[in-house]
């Protein structure tokens, strides 16, 4: 879109659109260019190849984020909570992190502890066998989630599990009993285990706009977010709101989700993102 | 606010008189600004701030506003008309049962108005729904929405493990006529637009299922590819109509003009909540309000 072509406003502008299509969002963008305009105005880019490596670069700069390694190895039972706003892709990437880790040689409890929405459970259980998990740990519907996350980290502990992986139920970061009860689990959790959990995992699907910021704030500010899952890359959607959100809230992106089936799991990997998003 | 923004812009506006082309250009760029915010689509905003643009240029400052409240009396009225100015009803007239499909993006929230809308067909409209649920993909799509119907007390056609979506829509469509059901709530699997094989899919139920309404369900919180989604599930399937789901949270909800500005189809619903009752008839006014904050 703007190979071959001289630096000027023109182009700036073209950048822009790229940018904002694909949903880096008004700030960040912003930010962005202002930072490649002095580059401009210093000389120091010459032509629009060395403008796109130079934005890649920018790009790289906002993902990049210090923080630990995700290593389940660091405890055992290793415990990770997932959670989300609704239909992000929660559950299934549930049942894909537990296949990943199966394929390690790691054992995983699922924790069903959505018990709210209809059938929740029935699908969580379906992935669980499909990614061969220890078991299922599960209870009514309409039961106290804090319950089945206790009963599970607790069966863990005693079992010599490697890995729990908690599924709560989809909600709005504007409803403020429902982060309560997260909250809740969360404590409860770190009663059966201190330190647990290891990773609070905030799923973001790709296809979102900028209320991913205050999603992520929200959960950050009610949990503390240790990792990203950004969702559905293999539509059209770039996910650009992810840079930003690293930029701003310092959480990695541990895994990107590629598709609807248990493989469609990847690492994250900065490069091939920045690449991906002209 | 925005309206605090465009005050500053204006407050240097010596006297009253014509609006022109120079205190436009400030507007425009913290309006354009506002849209991207609220996740309308880039090339949506252009179109819109060019219509705004014209509408405003040369206008008379009236006595009673400030040239500010002048400009966002434009913009809001322009918005307003784009959304479609009146509540766009639901498509109930032909032989019975009615087939009324919903479609659209995986996790958009199809499942949970299917019943949404079968217990307002029921309560409201006075109706006798049947559900049906033709995702045989998706882990327990099929015994989260015969939860569903349990919860409201409307009946689900219960497919045979070998069945096909277009099967279950045509054996779901028999046992309709034989029991006295006047409509019929399809749901589908959430499929990607770019998904060939499963957009071939929903052509081919639409072609021998014939329903009134084919209903896109989307989510108020869909960024810039609002118009990507929406623009090839009209081109593929000529939709009736959009719901709108999630839309108690606080996204400003911009998908909701770029989804009309690129399909010109009503949206006829908003999903208020993860609760059955939670559907609601859609107000462009009010939703116009929330994207412009
Ligand atoms: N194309 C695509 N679809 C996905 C991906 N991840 C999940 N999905 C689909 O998204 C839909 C919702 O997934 P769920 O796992 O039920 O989402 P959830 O966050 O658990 O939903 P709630 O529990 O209701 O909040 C399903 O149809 C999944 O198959 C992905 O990476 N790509
Ligand atoms: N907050 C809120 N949640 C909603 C609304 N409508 C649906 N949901 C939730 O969104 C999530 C996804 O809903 P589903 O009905 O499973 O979505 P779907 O489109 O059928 O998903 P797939 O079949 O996997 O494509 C669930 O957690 C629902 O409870 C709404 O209006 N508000
Ligand atoms: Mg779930
Ligand atoms: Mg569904």
């Amino acid at each position: 879109l703007i190979t071959g072509k001289k630096i000027d406003d023109e182009v700036l502008e073209r950048l822009e659109e790229i940018l904002i299509m694909a949903d880096v969002g008004v700030k960040a963008t912003d930010e962005l260019i202002r930072q490649l305009s002095k580059m401009v105005g210093k000389n120091e880019i010459k032509d629009s190849e060395q403008l796109k490596e130079c934005l890649k670069q920018e790009v790289l700069k906002f993902l990049k984020v210090e923080a630990p390694p995700f290593d389940t190895s660091k405890a055992r039972p290793f415990v990770i909570m997932v959670v989300g706003v609704n239909g992000t892709g929660k559950t299934t990437a549930i049942g894909k992190m537990a296949k990943w880790f199966k394929d390690q040689g790691k054992q995983s409890i699922l924790a069903a502890a959505d018990t709210f929405r209809a059938a929740a459970i029935e699908q969580l259980e379906i992935w669980g066998k499909r990614a061969g998990v220890v078991d299922v740990i599960k209870s009514q519907p309409g039961a106290d989630p804090s319950a089945v996350a206790f009963d599970a980290v607790s069966t863990a502990k005693a079992r010599g599990i490697d890995i729990v992986i908690i599924d709560t139920a989809g909600r709005l970061h504007t409803k403020v009993n429902l982060m309560e009860e997260l909250k809740k689990t969360k404590r409860v959790i770190g009663k059966v285990m201190p330190g647990a959990p290891h990773e609070i995992l905030l799923v973001l699907d790709a296809t979102t706009g900028q209320n991913a910021i205050a999603q992520t704030k929200m959960f950050n500010e009610a949990l503390g977010v240790t990792g990203l899952i950004l969702t559905k890359l293999d539509g059209t959607a770039k996910g650009g709101i992810v840079i930003g959100i690293c930029h701003e809230f310092n959480i990695p992106i541990r895994f990107l989700g590629v598709g609807e089936k248990i493989t469609d799991l990847r690492l994250f990997d900065a490069e091939e993102f920045a690449e991906a998003l002209f | 606010s925005l309206s605090e923004k465009l005050n500053n812009i204006f407050r240097k506006l010596k006297g009253r008189g014509k609006l022109n082309e120079e205190n436009i250009k400030d507007a425009l760029k913290e309006i354009k600004f506002a849209l991207l915010e609220a996740d309308v689509n880039y090339k949506v905003v252009k179109d819109f701030l060019e219509s705004v643009r014209e509408k405003a240029l040369g206008q008379e400052v009236m006595r009673s506003l400030t040239p500010a409240q002048q400009v966002i009396k434009i913009v809001h009225e322009e918005m307003v008309a784009l959304m479609g100015g009146k509540c766009s009803e639901i498509n109930l007239k032909g032989p019975i049962p009615v087939p009324i499909m919903l479609v659209g993006l995986q996790g958009s929230g199809k499942t949970t108005t299917c019943a949404k809308l079968a217990r307002f067909l029921k309560n409201k409209k006075h109706r006798k729904p049947y559900l049906v649920p033709a995702d045989i993909y998706r882990p327990a799509a099929i015994d989260q929405l015969k939860k569903l119907g349990d919860q409201i007390g409307v009946d689900v056609y219960l497919p045979t493990p070998n069945e096909d979506p277009l099967e279950i829509c045509e054996n779901a469509m028999k046992k309709a006529k034989m029991n006295g059901y006047d409509t019929l709530v399809i749901d589908t699997a959430g499929r990607l637009h770019i998904n060939e094989k499963m957009m071939n899919e929903l052509e081919i139920i639409k072609q021998r299922v014939r329903p009134r309404e084919i209903l896109l369900v989307a989510d108020a919180m869909t960024g810039q590819d609002a118009v990507n989604i929406a623009k090839t599930f009209n081109e593929k399937l000529d939709i009736d109509g959009v719901i709108l789901t999630k839309t108690e949270g606080d996204a400003r909800g911009g998908a909701a003009l770029s989804i009309k500005a690129v399909t010109k189809k009503p949206i006829k619903f908003i999903g208020v909540g993860e609760k059955i009752d939670a559907l609601e008839l859609f107000h462009p006014e009010r939703m116009a309000s929330r994207i412009l904050g």
